[in-house]
């Protein structure tokens, strides 16, 4: 593995994105898992429609069936990709734009512009999550945000951060090797998340977390997704 | 003169005053374009744009590698926060995945 990758240096991540005043980070943390891979296998960075999962998806999962994606009142990625395996793919951006408001669904089959064949859970070990994410591409994860309301840069390595309370989707798109750490006593390695609340917050609508210590849950829910090459 | 028949019961006002927090409120309005349509939400907002403050300079005791302060979240609480701008759904089973790892890890602390 490469000491530090970035997959925005490579140009496969779009423009930060901004949800709004709603719940909908599993949209945009699904939608940028579904541009990177279909950079990855086509070389054609695509901004896709996160509306069309906001309206249309209303997927459940397999094990718990109170656990549906619901618009702006939550979702989770995975039901996300069997959502979009099921549907026959997701819309550009362009031909079916994000409000911010759930609304009536405008689902258009022939307007697909990226199809998904299957979707994978990496492991929690990080070197393996680092490992899938230079292989498939940009990782769709969830984590505790509660450091995120006042985040403002840096790398961002909290004493304590609870590993269960994971609300928040976003993506994982690179790792850095030296990032510096008062509180560990040296250059820490870190992730660089892209989120959905615009260019206005954080380090341009980017996130620097500690890498190694399983910080705020970054490695319980990751998923990596394979596109449909045509 | 301090009116006896009224007593201030909440401690919004409390918290803007201990920090002097108003001035930084009206640049955070104006920097995020913010609008209040009453005198009353404004002092709301005030209230929890001063807890918000205390709350950051917490997390940069807590994690001094990253810069805390105002973001364009500091006039919502921490519930407001989650509803309007987090939203994954965690599931059951997932809590119990990650309370068993730290089982794990805790069991091998050895030396």
């Amino acid at each position: 593995l490469p000491e530090s990758f970035d997959w925005r240096e490579k140009g496969a991540v779009t423009d930060v994105k901004m949800q709004g005043a709603c719940g909908s980070c599993w949209a945009f943390s699904t939608t940028g898992a579904v541009e990177g891979a279909n950079f990855v296998s086509t070389g054609k960075l695509l901004n896709l429609s996160e509306q069309q999962l906001v309206d249309c998806d209303h997927t459940c999962d397999r094990k718990d069936k109170r656990a549906c994606d619901n618009g702006c009142r939550g979702g989770l990625m995975s039901n996300a990709y069997r959502y979009l395996i099921e549907a026959g793919g997701l819309e550009d951006e362009a031909s079916y734009p994000y409000t911010g408001k759930r609304g009536e669904c405008k689902f258009d089959p022939q307007k697909v512009a990226v199809q998904v064949v299957n979707f994978t859970d990496i492991p929690v070990n990080e070197k393996q999550i680092a490992a899938n994410l230079v292989q498939h591409g940009p990782l769709a994860v969830a984590l505790n945000a509660v450091f995120m309301q006042t985040y403002i840069g840096g790398v961002s390595c909290p004493l304590i951060c609870g590993k269960r309370w994971i609300n928040h989707g976003v993506l994982l798109v690179g790792y850095g090797a030296k990032g510096f750490s008062i509180l560990r006593l040296g250059n820490q390695p870190y992730w660089i998340i892209k989120n959905s609340w615009g260019k206005r917050w954080g380090e341009h609508g980017y996130y620097r977390l500690c890498r190694g210590h399983g910080m705020c849950g970054i490695n319980t829910m990751v998923s990596a997704v394979v596109t449909q090459v045509s | 003169a301090i009116d006896e028949t009224i007593v201030q019961v909440t401690d919004s006002r409390r918290y803007a005053d201990l920090l002097g927090t108003e001035e930084k409120f009206k640049i955070f309005i104006e920097d995020y374009s913010k609008e209040y349509a009453t005198r009353e939400e404004y002092l709301h907002r005030l209230g929890i744009f001063a807890k918000n403050m205390i709350r950051a300079v917490e997390h940069q005791a807590i994690d001094p590698t990253a810069v805390h302060g105002v973001t364009p979240f500091s006039d919502l609480s921490e519930e407001e926060f989650q509803r309007l701008y987090t939203g994954v759904r965690v599931r059951p089973q997932l809590n119990r995945k990650v309370q068993e790892e730290d089982a794990t890890v805790e069991g091998s602390d050895d030396d």
